[in-house]
C-alpha cells in the first residue's frame, strides 16, 4: 500500500524535525507511481503531486503518527477535496417533465444505469420515472431497456428501431406527461467522442428536449483516455455530472480523479453491481481511499 | 554540452507521456525507455528519432510472437468450440457476431450458443447477430443454467456436423468468485459432452480499460486457462497499451482486434500496425 511504501521512505525520520525537500522527493515518486497504477491521467498526476509536495515540505513531524502516515493524510485529504466534498443530486430544475440524458462510450453501463436511476427515484417516493430507449442502433437495445423497465414496474416508451432518436426523445416527453411521470430518463447509444455525426446527434437531442440533467456514464476501469472522452462530451453538451460504473470490481478508478480534475463536474452516483439495487450516491472519501489503494 | 543533456530530459519526458497515456503503464514505460537509452549509448547515438525507433522496435519484438491466427481452414477437430469470456461490456457478443459472419462467408458451418442467460436481452442480442450472420443460435430461457446451453449447443453442433461453436458468456468481473466458478463449470460441461472442449478459451479485452486489464488477464487465465486474447474498441482513441505488459507476462496469442461496431470491423492482430497506431 502507499502507506507502507511511504513509511519505508521516511523510516529514518523519527518524531522530531521537519519533513524536508529531500525525503519529500522520494515520497512524491512513490505517490506518482501509485496514482499512475491507479489509472489517474499523466498530467493530472503531475499537477496533483506538485500540490501535495508544496503542502508536505516543512510539515512538522508528529510523534503520534509516522511521517509516512502524515503524507498519506495530506494526499488523502487533497484527493477528497478534488473529488468533490458533497453528494450531488440529479438536477431536476424548472417545470416537469424533467428530461435526463445519459451518454457515454460503448458498454459503459448506460442502459443498466437508467434502470437503476429509475428504481432509486421510485424508492424515493417523490418522483415518477419514465424510461426512453433512444438507442436504435445496438441489436436488442430497445428490448434490453424495455425488459429492465418491466422488472422495476416503470413505464417505457415503445421505441422502434426504424425511429430516429431525436423524434423518440421528443415524443417520449409528451407520453411521459400523459403517463403522469415527471422524470424522463433517456438512454442513448454508446458512441466514441470522436464520432462527429453521433456527437452531433446528441447535440440535436439536447436541443430538442432541453434536458434538466446530462450525465456521462464512465466505466471505472477506464484508463488514460478518460480525460479526452470527458472533455469532448463536456464541450459538446455541458454535462451536469458523471456516473461511475462497475465499482464492484478491483479497478482503482483513477479515471474518476482525472475526469473531475479536468472538467470539474460532480460525480453523482456509482454503480456497484449488475442488479437494479446496486447503485449508490458517490462518496469522495471512499473513492479517495480506493484510488490510493 | 549542458544543452545536449537538456534536450534529453525534455525528450524523455515527452516519450514517457506518450507511452503512459497509451496505458502502457509506468513500469513497462521505464523499461522501454531505459533499454532504448542503453542501446543508443552503446552505439553512441543520441537523437530523438533513434530513441523513438528503438522503443517501437522493442514493442514490435515483444508483440510479434503474440500474433495468432485462429485455425479456420485447417481445423484439427470439429466442431471447434470457442468460449468468449471477459468482464462486462467489453464486446464479447458483438465479436461473436462479427466472427460468425466472417466464418459463414468462408463457407463454414457455425452455431452460436447463447450462454448468457442472465443479462436483460442478452439472448435477443445474440439472436439478431445470428440472423445477420446467417447462422443458427442455440438458446434457453432467461435464468436457465448456462452450462445447459453449452451442453445443448455442442450436442447440436455434433449432430449437424458444424465446424464451429461460438459460445457467448455473461460479462463477469474476475473478482466475483461465484461467477468465475460458473465459468469453470461451463468448461467442465463442455469437456464432458466433447472431450477436449472448449478448444479455445478467449479473453475479450476492452482497449479503453487501463491497468485493470492486466488483473483481468491474470484472473481469467488462472481460472480457466486461456488459449488466446481479443482486443476490442481499437477504433476508439484508446491505444490499448496494457497489452504490452500482458504479452510480456503471458504466452497467449492475440488473435483478433475489434475496430468498430459493424460486422466487418474485425481484423487479425498485427504487431507493426498496432505499434504504428500508438505513435
Ligand atoms: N459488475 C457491474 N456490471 C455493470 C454495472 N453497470 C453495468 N454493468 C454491466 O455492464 C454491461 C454493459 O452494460 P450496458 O448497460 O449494456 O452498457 P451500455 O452503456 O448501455 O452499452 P451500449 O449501449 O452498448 O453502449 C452489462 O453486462 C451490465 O450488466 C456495474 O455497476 N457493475
Ligand atoms: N467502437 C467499438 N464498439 C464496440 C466494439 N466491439 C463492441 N463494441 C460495442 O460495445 C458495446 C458492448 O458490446 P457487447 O458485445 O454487448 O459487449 P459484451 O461483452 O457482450 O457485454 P456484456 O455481455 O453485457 O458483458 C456495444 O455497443 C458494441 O457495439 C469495437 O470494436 N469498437
Ligand atoms: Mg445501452
Ligand atoms: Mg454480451
Amino acid at each position: 500500500t502507499l502507506t507502507e511504501r511511504l513509511n519505508t521512505v521516511f523510516k529514518k525520520l523519527k518524531g522530531q524535525g521537519k519533513i524536508t525537500e529531500e525525503n519529500v522527493r522520494e515520497a512524491m515518486r512513490q505517490i506518482r507511481l501509485s496514482l499512475l497504477e491507479a489509472d489517474v491521467h499523466y498530467k493530472v498526476v503531475k499537477s496533483f503531486v506538485a500540490t501535495v509536495q508544496e503542502k508536505a515540505i516543512g510539515v512538522e513531524v508528529l510523534s503520534s503518527i509516522t511521517p509516512g502516515q502524515q503524507i498519506v493524510k495530506i494526499v488523502h485529504d487533497e484527493l477528497v477535496e478534488l473529488l468533490g466534498t458533497r453528494h450531488t443530486q440529479l438536477r431536476l430544475t424548472g417545470v416537469p417533465p424533467y428530461p435526463v440524458l445519459l451518454v457515454g462510450l460503448q458498454g459503459s453501463g448506460k442502459t443498466t444505469t437508467i434502470a437503476k436511476l429509475a428504481h432509486m427515484l421510485k424508492q424515493g417516493g417523490k418522483h415518477r420515472p419514465y424510461l426512453v430507449p433512444a438507442d436504435v442502433q445496438r441489436p436488442a437495445a430497445i428490448d434490453q431497456l424495455t425488459a429492465l423497465a418491466k422488472q422495476i414496474h416503470a413505464p417505457c416508451y415503445p421505441s422502434k428501431t426504424s425511429d430516429n432518436p431525436v423524434r423518440i426523445a421528443e415524443k417520449a416527453i409528451q407520453e411521459a406527461t400523459r403517463a403522469g411521470c415527471d422524470v424522463v430518463l433517456i438512454d442513448t447509444a454508446g458512441r466514441l467522442q470522436v464520432d462527429e455525426p453521433l456527437m452531433a446527434e446528441l447535440q440535436k437531442i439536447k436541443e430538442a428536449v432541453n434536458p434538466s440533467d446530462i450525465l456521462l456514464v464512465v466505466d471505472a476501469m477506464t484508463g488514460q483516455e478518460a480525460v479526452k472522452v470527458a472533455e469532448a462530451f463536456n464541450e459538446r453538451l455541458d454535462l451536469g455530472g458523471v456516473i461511475l460504473t462497475k465499482l464492484d470490481g478491483d479497478a482503482r478508478g483513477g479515471a474518476a480523479l482525472s475526469i473531475k480534475a479536468v472538467i470539474d463536474r460532480p460525480i453523482k452516483f456509482v454503480g456497484i453491481g449488475e442488479k437494479i439495487e446496486d447503485f449508490e450516491p458517490f462518496h469522495p472519501d471512499r473513492m479517495a481511499s480506493r484510488i490510493l489503494g | 554540452f549542458a544543452g545536449k543533456k537538456e534536450i534529453d530530459e525534455e525528450l524523455l519526458e515527452e516519450l514517457e507521456e506518450i507511452l503512459i497515456t497509451s496505458d502502457i503503464g509506468f513500469e513497462t514505460t521505464q523499461e522501454l525507455i531505459e533499454t532504448a537509452r542503453k542501446q543508443l549509448r552503446r552505439k553512441d547515438i543520441n537523437n530523438p528519432e533513434s530513441l523513438k525507433q528503438s522503443i517501437k522496435n522493442q514493442m514490435v519484438s515483444l508483440l510479434k510472437p503474440r500474433e495468432g491466427r485462429l485455425p479456420i481452414d485447417d481445423l484439427p477437430i470439429a466442431p471447434y468450440v470457442i468460449f468468449f469470456a471477459g468482464v462486462n461490456g467489453v464486446g464479447k457478443t458483438t465479436t461473436i457476431g462479427k466472427l460468425a459472419k466472417n466464418l459463414k462467408a468462408r463457407d463454414k458451418k457455425v452455431i452460436l450458443a447463447a450462454a448468457d442467460t442472465f443479462r436483460a436481452a442478452a439472448t435477443p442480442q445474440l439472436a439478431l447477430w445470428g440472423e445477420k450472420a446467417g447462422v443458427d443460435v442455440i438458446a434457453h430461457q432467461d435464468g436457465s443454467d448456462p452450462s445447459a446451453v453449452v451442453y445443448d449447443a455442442i450436442q447440436s453442433a455434433q449432430h449437424r456436423l458444424a465446424d464451429f461453436v461460438l459460445v457467448d458468456t455473461a460479462g463477469r468481473l474476475h473478482t466475483k468468485k461465484n461467477l468465475m466458478e460458473e465459468l469453470k463449470k461451463m468448461c467442465r460441461v463442455a469437456d464432458k459432452v466433447m472431450p477436449g472442449a472448449p478448444h479455445e478459451k478467449l479473453l475479450v479485452l476492452d482497449a479503453t480499460n487501463g491497468q485493470n486489464a492486466l488483473m483481468q488477464a491474470k484472473q481469467f487465465h488462472e481460472a480457466i486457462g486461456l488459449t488466446g486474447l481479443i482486443l476490442t474498441k481499437l477504433d476508439s482513441t484508446a491505444k490499448g497499451g496494457v497489452i504490452l505488459q500482458i504479452a510480456h507476462e503471458f504466452d497467449l496469442p492475440i488473435y483478433l482486434i475489434g475496430v468498430g461496431e459493424g460486422a466487418e470491423d474485425l481484423q487479425n492482430f498485427d504487431a507493426e500496425a498496432f505499434v504504428q497506431a500508438m505513435f
